[in-house]
């Protein structure tokens, strides 16, 4: 596949923007975290497009960005699981 | 600099390629 290069991106609409570079990340976000990546791929396409492009180009940056999207999910889902006690506890 | 992750990401919507089709071991 060849690499996206921002002039590619920007013939698309602008609707079809995310679409396409979620098309990009979601494999590599897959080979990382199979379970989550539907989720993660989502939390990153909230990045925007500029931003995304250069993570494209950069396995580490990319990297670093998806580990730090799941420990934000982790954080989320471990508030989220003590509320659930802490209300179910009343 | 980069953007960080941002709490709210958790609320964005999942995303799938087209086509996708969930393999049951997910």
């Amino acid at each position: 596949q060849e690499p996206l290069t921002a002039s590619m991106l920007a013939a698309a609409p602008p609707q079809e923007q995310k679409q396409i570079l979620g098309e990009r990340l979601y494999p590599l976000i897959h080979a990382m975290h199979p379970f989550l990546a539907g989720k993660i791929t989502g939390m990153l396409l909230e990045i925007d497009n500029s931003e995304l492009l250069l993570m494209l180009e950069s396995p580490e940056s990319l990297h670093s960005k998806i580990e730090e999207a799941v420990a934000v999910l982790q954080v989320h889902q471990m508030s989220e699981s003590s509320h659930k006690s802490a209300s179910t506890a009343f | 600099a980069p953007t960080s992750i941002s709490k709210l990401s958790v609320n964005a919507p999942e995303f799938y390629p087209s086509g996708y089709t969930p393999d049951f071991t997910d």
